[in-house]
């Protein structure tokens, strides 16, 4: 039943987009994210969390390219919405690790979390999938993540 | 390049958990599902939203039977980390849209978002992938958002 974790990857393109205190009502959601696909951006992670309080916040990434009108698109859904406001940051990347089943082998994602710790790494946002366990850190510590990620999953024996 | 959604599937053995505005420093996400995987806690979905002010807040899912050892551990370690708070729900359904390609489809996920606003029903929990789109909602609409979905993506007359 061993998780096997069969590939880390790390995306440098990558912009992250957060709308704070939005109204957690029907209809925000759809609303943000279709003024987004109507000028064609294309979003990576989508990200929300647990609603306090009437409010959420929605986050999610964009490629570089498309900083700055996916911003533009998230300060005008955030004003016609009342959201809190936005915050952007585009010094980040996207690091992965790829493997089956990762539903039934609740140490995986630990696992990974507990390198990027160890690294001293802060961890920004997380998703995740079956078989996948996505985290955005800063973009300077990428590379060192996966490499400490190939070492701690054995992918690094495969390349000698 | 007609985004494919193949499929739809509510999973109605959840229960989200939340940790409230926990320090955003390394080694808190390691705590908390070290502490869950220790106990063989299967986590479906980990979603961590953009920080703010030093501070973040990390949800989760898990299946209706781990909830009382999940609730119990989340408390134990909001205490431990200083987390502001913890809240639970098992009254939930996770309500999926699969399919190849989404990445390069920005719409999809809008349409999703948009079928289940039609219909009134609230999003409390997204999380994505390159091949899936997942809504957290309260359980007693998930029967209705899958019909739904399934028609608005033409799954429905692959069953006539
Ligand atoms: C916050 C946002 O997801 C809202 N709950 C909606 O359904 O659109
Ligand atoms: C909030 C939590 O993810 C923290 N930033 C960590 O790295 O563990």
């Amino acid at each position: 039943k061993a998780m096997v974790v069969s590939g880390v990857a790390c995306d440098h393109n990558v912009t992250k987009i957060a709308l704070f205190d939005v109204p957690d009502k029907p209809g925000i959601a759809y609303q943000l994210f279709d003024a987004l696909a109507k000028e064609n951006i294309n979003v990576d992670m989508i990200i929300q969390s647990h609603e306090q309080e009437n409010r959420n916040d929605i986050s999610f990434t964009v490629t570089r390219d498309d900083k700055d009108t996916a911003v533009a698109i998230a300060n005008k859904v955030a004003d016609a919405i009342g959201a809190r406001g936005v915050a952007y940051d585009d010094t980040v990347a996207k690091v992965s690790i790829v493997g089956a089943g990762m539903k039934t082998n609740p140490g995986v994602a630990a696992k990974m979390f507990e390198v990027l710790y160890r690294l001293n790494i802060n961890i920004q946002m997380i998703s995740t999938s079956e078989i996948k366990v996505s985290c955005v850190i800063d973009e300077q510590d990428g590379n060192r993540a996966v490499v400490a990620l190939h070492e701690a999953f054995g992918l690094d024996k495969l390349e000698q």
